[in-house]
Formats: structure tokens, C-alpha cells, sequence
């Protein structure tokens, strides 16, 4: 399907660490 | 996390002794949103930039130029702002305009989408979306209505789009607007 993705769930991943 | 389409970060410096082309680089392509992330706290605040830049976010095979195929024939949603509001404002709705690209955030229309950009100038910065047609009138005005909510602009506030083939042929100031939300 079509991959949306809303604001708050976009802004989650900000200050995450990648994974290695 | 896969986004839905592949997008290229372009940066344009300013130096006039060189071609317009010349000056525009390529800095890095992104399809997830951990790489969107990692490219966004890699580079400068657009804030932080010099006047005469510009960054363009565009999806992966559209050059940020008018003349583009997938372009020419479009226009875009233009956000005009105050000199002041570079420090309190611009990079909030830079940032949003980049989430609204990325997220697919216009449903179907997204696919009119082509990219973004953003001019930094003494003047006044400037924000656009840009989008491949001009005429697709219904496509054009969600696009807008949706962007202008999502930038928390006021209604007072009117933003307009303009298509590309008048802005190139007519002064920036001059080309008029086609929509308004």
C-alpha cells in the first residue's frame, strides 16, 4: 500500500538513534 | 521505515561568476525516514544559511529547475515571508514542509507533487511546494488548503500559486496568481 506517514509519527524518529 | 518515494536534497550557493546550473548541487538522496532524519540533523539550519541559498527537496529524477519535464508544465504554493520571521518561524515551516513531502501528506494529490523549496534572500525568505500541473485545478487547491493548515497559518493569511510558465516569463513580483487559499 501506500506509505503515509503523519507528522507526530515522522517526528518519533527524530532524535532516535540509528540501529546498528 | 520506507517512505513512498525516493527524495533528493539539492543546495544552491550563489556565486555569480558561475552558470545558475553550476551552482546547484546535489547533497544526498533519502527513502526511509531514519535517513530523512539523519540527513536533516547533518545539514545546516536553513536559518543559518547565507542570503543567495537555497535548499530543494525533490523527488529522485526531478531536477529543482522549471525547465524539467515534470515541471514545466506546473507551478507552485508560494510562502512569502518577513525578514523577522527567519528567526522565529522559518525553520519550523521548513521543517513541516519537508514532513508534508515525505509523509505523503496531500492523500492522492501527493503523486502532483514535485518538491520543495526554500530561498533564503535579504529581502524576504520564501517557501514554495511545487506541483507538475497548472491546470489540475482540484488537485492543485487540496494541495493548498492542506498545506496552508498544516503551516498553522492563519486564515487572514492568503497564500498563492503560481504556474511556472508565468513566473519565467513575467518578473517574479509580476506573475499573478492562478489559485489562492
Amino acid at each position: 500500500g501506500k506509505k503515509q506517514y503523519d507528522r507526530e509519527f515522522l517526528l518519533d524518529f527524530q532524535f532516535m538513534p540509528a540501529c546498528i | 521505515h520506507p517512505l513512498q518515494n525516493r527524495w533528493a536534497l539539492w543546495f544552491f550557493k550563489n556565486e555569480r561568476s558561475r552558470a545558475w546550473q553550476d551552482n546547484l548541487h546535489l547533497v544526498t538522496k533519502v527513502d526511509t525516514v531514519e535517513d530523512f532524519w539523519a540527513m536533516y540533523s547533518h545539514i545546516q539550519l536553513a536559518s543559518k544559511l547565507s542570503s543567495g541559498c537555497d535548499y530543494a527537496l525533490f523527488k529522485d529524477g526531478i531536477q529543482p529547475m522549471w525547465e524539467d519535464s515534470r515541471n514545466k508544465r506546473g507551478g507552485r504554493w508560494l510562502v512569502s515571508l518577513a525578514k523577522q520571521q527567519r528567526h522565529s518561524e522559518l525553520d519550523r515551516l521548513w521543517l513541516e514542509t519537508l514532513l508534508c513531502l515525505i509523509g505523503e501528506s496531500f492523500e492522492e494529490h501527493s503523486r502532483e507533487v514535485c518538491g520543495a523549496v526554500i530561498n533564503i534572500r535579504a529581502k524576504g525568505d520564501k517557501i514554495a511546494v511545487w506541483t507538475r500541473e497548472a491546470e489540475s485545478q482540484a488537485g492543485v487547491l487540496h494541495i493548498g488548503r492542506v498545506y496552508k493548515e498544516r503551516l498553522g497559518l492563519s486564515a487572514k493569511m492568503v497564500i498563492g500559486y503560481q504556474a511556472h510558465a508565468d513566473t519565467a516569463t513575467k518578473s517574479h513580483s509580476l506573475a499573478k496568481n492562478k489559485f489562492v487559499v
